[in-house]
């Protein structure tokens, strides 16, 4: 799967979207 | 790298290594509804047995010398009927059985203390259960409806069998048909709806972080694993209601990987029925997945390669109705 099919890629992913989501 | 679109053929070697009858656990009293396979034992020694459900009961099976199985322990649960087996990972001396009439009504545990020598059975929750889920490190998460509105909770176990902590998940608006724990990471667990989107629930703070649709091609898809790797969401699911079809036959398991930060998804690998041999029932355990084909054979596949590694045909008492 490449990125430009998929978005850019975060290995952070959980942290960054658990810091976004409302409590 | 490459999305495959893999034809299902089984490897000439499978046929050759496939899997093997060893043993048979027979209670003809008791027809089976669901089987798993439990750790057991005392004093520092367990071994892998096995629990097999009817209705109304629940059998613990030992492994005796040499190669066959002895009923060790019978439980009797004769007001609401056993719908399925729940699998706790890690855990020793503990069963944990969902009942229920056509829906999941409670889920009870069933425990064994080695110091009392004695089985004690335990309510962990009631309602109108739609999904539920063992996780490592004594984890139980479920989604209940009413007609109001949808409950996702997590329950920590204490060992003696109760409820140590509840931590409620923030629901999404569809009804949560599946869960299944992500490999390697202890907080996050995936979840599939009804509108068939894959969710991503943070377990420590209950936050819902991100619902993703799975695509149309394969409706009211199944959750069963998920790993993280390189930034992206692997999942496997399983597809009940897909369609048989000329370039891919039918479809078992699919690996799907998403990327989490974008909501984006690729087809990263798909294991499909032998060639005119539909077939639904299955299971998934680490990466090899399971499935009874209406023939009455069982197949297993390497998910990850889309590969069917073995076959096991009907066998002479009659045809294999649950593979787990």
């Amino acid at each position: 799967c490449s990125e430009s099919d998929l978005g850019p890629i975060s290995l952070n992913w959980f942290e960054e979207l658990s810091a976004e989501a409302p409590p | 790298d490459v999305a495959e679109q893999l034809t299902p053929v089984l490897l000439d070697s499978a046929r050759e290594e496939g899997l093997q009858l060893v043993s048979e656990l027979k209670d003809p009293w008791a027809p089976c509804v669901d089987v798993s396979a439990v750790w057991w034992g005392a004093g520092g020694r367990r071994e892998l047995c096995l629990v097999t459900a009817s209705e109304s009961a629940l059998s613990l099976w030992g492994p005796l010398p040499p190669h066959c199985w002895g009923k060790l322990y019978t439980w009797h649960l004769q007001e609401v009927p056993v719908i399925q087996i729940v699998p706790l990972p890690d855990t020793c001396n503990l069963v944990c059985v969902a009942l229920g009439e056509l829906e999941i009504g409670e889920i009870r545990l069933l425990i064994y203390s080695s110091e009392t020598d004695s089985f004690k059975h335990s309510l962990l929750k009631t309602g109108n259960i739609k999904a539920v889920v063992g996780l490592k490190d004594w984890r139980l998460v479920s989604s209940s409806r009413t007609m109001q509105e949808q409950q996702v909770e997590m329950v920590s176990l204490s060992e003696s069998g109760g409820s140590k902590d509840r931590q409620t998940l923030m629901p999404p608006e569809e009804t949560v048909t599946a869960f299944a724990e992500v490999e390697g990471m202890r907080e996050a667990l995936v979840g599939t709806t009804a509108g068939n989107s894959v969710v991503v629930w943070n377990l420590k703070t209950g936050q819902l972080l991100r619902k993703m649709h799975i695509g149309y091609s394969y409706p009211a898809s199944i959750c069963h694993r998920a790993y993280s790797d390189s930034g992206l969401l692997f999942v496997v699911l399983s597809h009940p209601h897909g369609k048989e079809s000329e370039c891919c036959g039918s479809p078992a398991f699919g690996v799907l990987a998403f990327n989490p930060r974008t909501g984006r998804s690729a087809a990263a690998a798909s294991s499909g029925l032998p060639p005119g041999q539909p077939g639904r029932q299955g299971d998934v355990w680490d990466t090899a997945g399971a499935a009874v084909l209406t023939s009455g054979a069982v197949a297993v596949w390497d998910l990850l390669r889309g590969r069917c590694t073995a076959l096991l045909p009907p066998g002479p008492a009659g045809h294999w109705a649950l593979a787990r």
